[in-house]
């Protein structure tokens, strides 16, 4: 059964869209069939890892109205034992229009529970906010990875995010866990990096990745390629350190 | 009359709140009466000019609800000439406890009406989506400034947030205008920057800015001593930055 990973943050541009396109892109490298799941209005990992994308008719949207099964979204993207369902500007009006909806936290859940069996991790960039789309990825989720920018904003949000978590774990999703903590745009030679990095490790002790993401231009160049760093460029920093993290997240997996 | 200048862009971590603090510290450092709203449940902008603020009592939330009047929440901030409406957490739960309350989007252009006379400039931090809380921003505005990271998924969200303030327009404030579009983390030694600046340069045209901010570490760590960066290293480029832009907005304002 695929394991389910939210990356979520309410903080924007953090990093989650770069951390789910590249964690999926060298997790489905390592030999793990993985599906990556846009639920950002924003499709910014659509458009990560468009290049190679055969197949856009249906989004995310149609699934959480319960118009079309996720199945039939989901699209190959070029690259190997990599699958990804896009996310479509619509999706912006699914939160008001869900509103009324019954059972609607649960949506992606119950969407997941047929193509589960088919994928090794199934990985959900969600969108800069704790909204109905992301409280629908947590519900659906094992657990979360929270990507926290080295600098001092970030710090500010995550007693935020670990409530909301603690409210879907009481009232949607008793197993959900903190798959773990990412140190992202780190920048070894900043007082404000260490310090940051420091009061994260303080807070979450060995939930912290032992990889850190670096501060590195080839992750901001990549999705203007429509590319994961891995293809974009494969000696880069940026896609060192996420094939680092995917051996971690992988080696989790194994150990659980 | 006050003129009011939201600061939005939906895309998360463009410098949205660096921008509205440091501009407003500017303007008011240039003897302009300047009134900065944090509207953003992230409360980053309230974070960034905390140290010297005299009193947390009430924040926007309850200026939202009705419950207050704005005037009872704004607060001075120890930088001469800028007085700061607060955000709080609860600010998060407003737009699904308004979604029921009439005329919900002008709740904050009406409270603005009595303070509006008491100042030059009064400045709107927004949250990173387009949620009631920013269209409460966008329809009690003037014009809205809107901050572009020079990297390439920030290109990506602009027209969806020109589709955005075109509605507002239609629907809620036929004069509001574009105020300007700021480049933001600005690093002339990427030619990912320079690209992306010359893409928004030949969409906006003479709607962006001269003044540019580069990417620079005060800006940064500004905040982390609650201080905008004029207070916190006045002859850091960061400051030379938006002492510049607060010229531009000024000038612009003046011509008007
Ligand atoms: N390690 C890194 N080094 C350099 N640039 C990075 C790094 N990680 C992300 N970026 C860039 O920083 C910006 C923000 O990252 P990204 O869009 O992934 O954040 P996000 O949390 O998904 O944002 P949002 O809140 O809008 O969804 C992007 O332009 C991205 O290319
Ligand atoms: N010119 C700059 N140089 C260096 N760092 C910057 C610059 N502008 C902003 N930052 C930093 O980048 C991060 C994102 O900026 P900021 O929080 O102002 O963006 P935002 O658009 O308000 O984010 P959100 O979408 O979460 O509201 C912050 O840590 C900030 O300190
Ligand atoms: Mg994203
Ligand atoms: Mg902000």
């Amino acid at each position: 059964m695929g394991r389910v990973i939210a990356v979520s943050n309410q903080k924007g541009g953090v990093g989650k869209t770069t951390t789910a396109v590249n964690l999926s892109a060298c997790l489905a490298n390592d030999g793990n069939r993985t599906l990556l799941i846009d639920i950002d209005p924003q499709a910014n990992a659509t458009s990560g890892c468009e290049a190679g994308i055969d197949n856009l008719d249906g989004s995310v949207y149609e699934v959480l109205l319960g118009h079309a099964p996720l199945e039939a979204v989901i699209s190959s993207t070029g690259i190997p034992g990599l699958d990804l369902a896009p996310s479509r500007i619509s999706l912006a009006g699914a939160e008001v229009e869900m509103s009324s909806v019954l059972g609607r936290e649960k949506r992606l859940a119950e969407a997941l529970e047929t193509v589960r069996p088919d994928y090794d991790f199934i990985i959900v960039d969600c969108p800069p906010s704790l909204g109905l789309l992301t409280v629908n990825a947590l519900t659906a989720a094992d657990s979360v990875l929270i990507p926290v920018q080295c600098e001092y904003y970030a710090l500010e949000g995550l007693s935020k995010l670990l409530n909301s978590i603690q409210l879907v774990q009481r009232y949607l999703n008793p197993t959900l866990e903190i798959e773990g903590v990412l140190l992202t745009m780190y920048d070894e030679r900043l007082q404000l990096s260490k310090r940051v990095a420091a009061e994260v490790k303080s807070y979450f002790n060995d939930k912290v990745y032992e990889t850190a993401i670096k501060r590195n231009v080839s992750l901001a160049a990549a999705p203007s390629f429509g590319q994961p760093v891995i293809l974009y460029e494969p000696r880069s920093t940026g896609a060192d350190n996420y094939r680092r993290l995917a051996g971690e997240v992988s080696h989790a997996r194994a150990a659980a």
